[in-house]
């Protein structure tokens, strides 16, 4: 232990600097553990730090970046979350405002963006040139690799729309695995 | 995704999780980060615990969750994070996992599959934040 406090978080790289703002911030008195979390996880969603944090990453099969979020107090273990948050940049805030104005654990979706509006946090457009860019050049290549399975079109081959098909019952198991998936991960 | 663990030096400890998730998904499909136990997890009186990987696969074993009640029951956080990646690996050996795991104390450990995982820490004195890189088990 190098003693506290003490800020520790998943990658390098680009992560660090979440982790000195996070850090930095807790030498100072006032600063909560809930507070350094919100800072440094706030910190990598403006970086955007790999492309897995914050706007302009991982779009959905529709282009669209979406959100998810959690803070957790270790006192208590309230928790506040956010799931496919729309629209709004700055999801462990929003998370955090679950966790203090209400006694919810996770909200979702569009009903999430509409209680970040409530909460003074402001409608942003997620999508950037560079995601917007890529999720074309996927559907120009079939949309391969997807996570679909089970559906026609073939989902190896094609894009949607898609609809279910009928499973194989007599190898139900090897009906449900999962083909090549895309390349990222959360 | 980004996943943090925070020990405020009174020992008040803090834990969150942010990301914009896998590419590609199916519109609507939330991963394992805002799931509390999956994406991070944090108990003042044992430690903390923040994931990283295949969302699918880790929200169906909330390893974080499993990492801090292993160090409740006396598991190193190199153990308990150790721990939590190999039942993954029981029922999904290809699965993509990172744990990094911290106890009240600010020990850590961290464990991963199908990647070399990095995290980065910084506390006491230091001056500047240490990169640890571990190898897939």
């Amino acid at each position: 232990s190098p003693g506290l406090p003490m800020v520790i978080n998943t990658w390098g790289g680009p992560f660090t600097a979440a982790t000195d703002v996070a850090y930095l911030s807790l030498l100072t008195p006032e600063t909560s553990a809930l507070d350094a979390v919100e800072i440094g996880c706030s910190t990598c969603e403006a970086n955007q730090c790999d492309g897995s944090v914050g706007y302009g990453g991982s779009p959905d099969e529709s282009c669209e970046t979406t959100l998810d979020a959690m803070i957790m107090d270790g006192a208590t273990l309230k928790v506040g979350a956010v799931a496919a948050l729309r629209r709004i940049k700055y999801a462990i805030s929003v998370a955090r405002s679950v966790l203090e104005h209400t006694t919810h654990t996770l909200i979702a979706g569009d009903f999430a963006t509409d209680f970040a509006l409530s909460n003074g946090f402001q409608a942003q457009n997620l999508t950037t040139e560079s995601s917007a860019a890529s999720c074309e050049q996927w559907k120009a290549e079939s949309c391969q690799p997807n996570y679909r399975i089970n559906v026609s079109p073939d989902p190896a081959t094609s894009c949607g729309p898609y609809e279910p098909v009928a499973l194989n019952l007599s190898d139900y198991a090897a009906s449900l695995k999962q083909r090549s998936k895309p390349e990222g991960h959360d | 995704t980004i996943s943090m663990i925070a020990l405020h030096e009174s020992g008040a400890m803090a834990a969150g999780t942010s990301t914009n998730g896998a590419s590609r998904k199916i519109p609507g499909r939330v991963g394992d980060g805002p799931i509390a136990g999956s994406g991070s997890y944090v108990d003042n009186d044992v430690g903390g615990c923040g994931a990283t990987g295949d969302g699918d696969v880790m929200m169906r074993f909330l390893p974080c969750y499993q990492a801090v009640e292993s160090m409740r029951r006396g598991l190193s956080p190199q153990e308990a994070a150790e721990d939590a990646v190999r039942r993954m690996l029981r029922k999904y050996p290809d699965v993509q996992s990172g744990v990094v795991v911290v106890n009240n104390e600010g020990e850590h450990g961290a464990a991963g599959s199908g990647w070399t995982l990095t995290y980065a820490y910084r506390g006491g004195a230091m001056n500047e934040t240490v990169v640890v890189s571990v190898p897939p088990i």
